[in-house]
């Protein structure tokens, strides 16, 4: 038996919001511990990791463990049809292992839906990812991080990110010209979701295709902040925080000069 | 130019 109850259930509304341009398919994985997914695109240049611990659920059982491969599309249609302040319980029988089904009551109980949804037979591979001390850790506001993407993708599909102490510089090229954005440390900021931190062991520089940026920040109502882990030529992670329960991880393979 | 590299040239499938 797997229960999963969540009262804030419009949270899985952006979680799916944040993999469809990425994902159709995927294998949530479900264990005592929470539930997590992970699936790189269909041209393994990038990977999405999402944890969600079940300490973070309103009401969590899983008895045994649990492989569940998800049409995201379908979960999607399914998910639409919940209200944003509906309560969403996960359900999957232990006799019934084909399914999923998804139940939302409306938080007076007057309304309660359930959709039973097909699962897959999903032949996922996993990639082991090995504990990295990175050289940069920048935590900037989402949004800023969304809009950084969004502008310099006007000028280019690359974007070549060079973190020092001093700041952040976000550079493109291309037909039209050249753009760069910088950004400082923040010297000293009153909300804790609006600075510029930098952590850093060794100034990086790489350079990402601005395609994958932009479907990562699909993310960004799911955090205040963002992080970016980057170490000299490995991917990059961008991490999103998923208060009190876990975290959306997307990582992106660099592009390398020829 | 750059090119894109894969998730696989630096991880390993499980």
């Amino acid at each position: 038996m797997f229960e999963a109850r969540l009262v804030q259930g419009s949270l899985l509304k952006k979680i799916l919001e944040a993999t469809k341009d990425l994902l159709t398919e995927a294998t949530f994985d479900c264990s005592s511990t929470g539930m997590s997914l992970q699936a790189m695109d269909s041209s393994h240049v990038s990977l999405v990791s999402l944890m969600l611990r079940s300490d973070g659920f309103d009401a969590y059982r899983c008895d045994r463990n649990l492989s569940m491969g998800i049409n995201l599309t379908s979960m999607t249609k399914i998910i639409k049809c919940s209200s944003n302040d509906d309560v969403v319980t996960i359900k999957a029988d232990d006799n019934n292992p084909d399914t999923v089904t998804f139940m939302f009551e409306s938080p007076n109980q007057e309304k309660v839906s359930d959709f039973e949804m097909k699962l897959m037979d999903l032949d996922t591979e996993h990639l082991g990812i090995p504990e990295t001390d990175y050289s940069v850790v920048v935590k900037m506001p989402a949004q800023e991080f969304q809009r950084v993407c969004r502008d310099m993708s006007q000028i280019g599909e690359s974007v070549t990110i060079c973190c020092t102490k001093d700041g952040i510089r976000f550079s493109a090229s291309g037909d039209l010209g050249t753009g760069n954005i910088k950004i400082a440390q923040s010297a000293n900021v009153d909300k804790e979701e609006e600075a510029v931190v930098i952590e850093m062991q060794e100034a990086v520089t790489l350079t990402f295709a601005l395609r994958y940026l932009n479907f990562f920040t699909r993310a960004t109502s799911l955090s205040g902040q963002v992080s970016l882990s980057m170490s000299p030529e490995v991917p990059l992670v961008v991490e999103y925080k998923i208060a009190d329960m876990g975290y959306m991880r997307y990582y992106l393979a660099p592009k390398i000069e020829d | 130019d750059h090119t894109q590299t894969k998730l696989s040239d630096y991880f390993k499938v499980k």
